[in-house]
């Protein structure tokens, strides 16, 4: 796809298609949108991110990732979607231009290239990376068990044949890595949301402890603020709270070890299935997952720019 | 390449605490390959789970012998899997 205004956000895209569309959007926005790589996955493939940014040095910044589950094909989706979205409404939307000339946003659309890969070659409904373990024929790591939060608790498992297992070591997966290292250089990221799918929640720390996180009180009014918005637009109901008390204890997950690194606005999403589809759920759904989570995350995202620590 | 073909995927909601644990258990039997796409969480919170042909009759035995409510809202995902296909397929050209 050489142009944007062909690319059909409405459906399904391979791994060659998205990163092609990334060039494009690229070229297209060449004063707000650069692509970075942040490394490579088990299997060499590129770890990149879109970075997008009005100018200034080590400005304070928003993460956003989706498909770090590989058969959450609507998360990469709405990647796409919302990423073109960001690059649209700057200089439109008053509040995604405010946000832009003060911060910058990343974004990782493929966290687990591997494993998307994977889905659309060989097995559709693969989650983990695809990294060897050795002594076990069974093949790769959940890379939201792998973070460095409570490793190797219970909510995780040492089985290398399980869909959650948590891998050898904290940080294992390249995949995993390349974001810890990234976020540590970098220093300065304010918020980071990572989209899941699909149980309709949205959630934020902790998952490895009952103990409650120190900003839950504020995390759970911009949780309600940030649902609101998004049923407002088609109904759809989500339930929201610390991953502990709202779905399962949940050692070494992403955003425990987002917010023990001091960001405080860390959340991640479980997007919708309003039918019983699933991993499965239909290309004509993707772009109205896409609005209604847009909503969610500008509640967010202004948020932390209202509210820098 | 992994086929689905007559695969189910079956919802339940559980009704107590009892019901929740059993769930548990049946996620634990390694043997029947029972795959958790929406895990039994709370009393309220349905659990979605991919049952593969080889274990359906003894994953339905199990729920029906606990009373365990479930229904069938996957017939067949390797149908469901060719239709995406499809759709991408055709979307690409």
């Amino acid at each position: 796809e050489r142009s944007i205004s062909t690319f059909d956000f409405g459906s399904y895209h391979t791994m060659e298609e998205i990163f092609s569309w990334m060039d494009t959007l690229v070229e297209n926005h060449p004063n707000l949108v650069s692509k970075l790589q942040i490394g490579q996955s088990f299997e060499d493939r590129p770890l990149y991110v879109l970075k997008f940014s009005t100018g200034g040095s080590n400005r304070s910044a928003i993460w956003l990732d989706t498909g770090t589950h590989s058969r959450e094909w609507i998360t990469q989706a709405i990647g796409v979607w919302t990423a073109n979205k960001i690059a649209e409404e700057y200089g439109q939307d008053p509040s995604i231009t405010a946000i832009l000339d003060s911060m910058d946003i990343f974004f990782e659309v493929i966290v687990n290239p591997d494993g998307f890969a994977f889905t659309h070659s060989s097995n559709r409904l693969w989650r983990k990376t695809r990294s060897l373990n050795p002594g076990s024929h069974c093949i790769g790591v959940d890379p939201n068990r792998n973070w460095d939060a409570g490793f190797g608790g219970s909510g995780s498992s040492g089985n290398s044949c399980s869909d959650t297992y948590r891998g050898p070591y904290a940080n294992s997966e390249p995949e995993v890595k390349s974001i810890v290292d990234f976020v540590k250089s970098h220093g300065n990221i304010k918020a980071f949301v990572s989209i899941h799918s699909y149980s309709q929640l949205l959630l934020y720390p902790y998952g490895y402890t009952t103990t409650p996180a120190p900003d839950q009180k504020e995390l759970h009014e911009i949780s309600q603020k940030a649902v609101a918005a998004l049923e407002s637009l088609y109904g759809t109901k989500y339930k929201y709270g610390s991953i502990i008390t709202t779905i399962y204890k949940a050692s070494g997950s992403t955003i425990d070890w987002t917010y023990n690194q001091g960001i405080k606005y860390s959340f991640t999403f479980e997007l919708r299935d309003t039918g019983r589809y699933g991993f499965l759920l239909p290309a004509t759904q993707i772009v109205p997952t896409a609005e209604e989570t847009w909503q969610a995350l500008k509640v967010i995202i202004l948020h932390a720019r209202d509210n820098l620590y | 390449k992994q086929l689905f073909v007559g695969d189910q995927v079956l919802r339940i909601t559980p009704r107590d605490e009892e019901q929740i644990s059993l769930l548990k258990v049946l996620g634990e039997q390694e043997d029947l390959q029972v795959d958790f796409w929406r895990h039994p969480t709370s009393l309220s919170h349905p659990a979605d789970l991919l049952v593969p042909f080889s274990s359906l009759q003894e994953v339905k035995s199990f729920l029906e012998a606990r009373n365990i409510p479930y229904s069938i809202i996957m017939e067949d995902v390797q149908k469901l899997l060719d239709e995406e296909q499809k759709n991408m397929t055709k979307s690409r050209r």
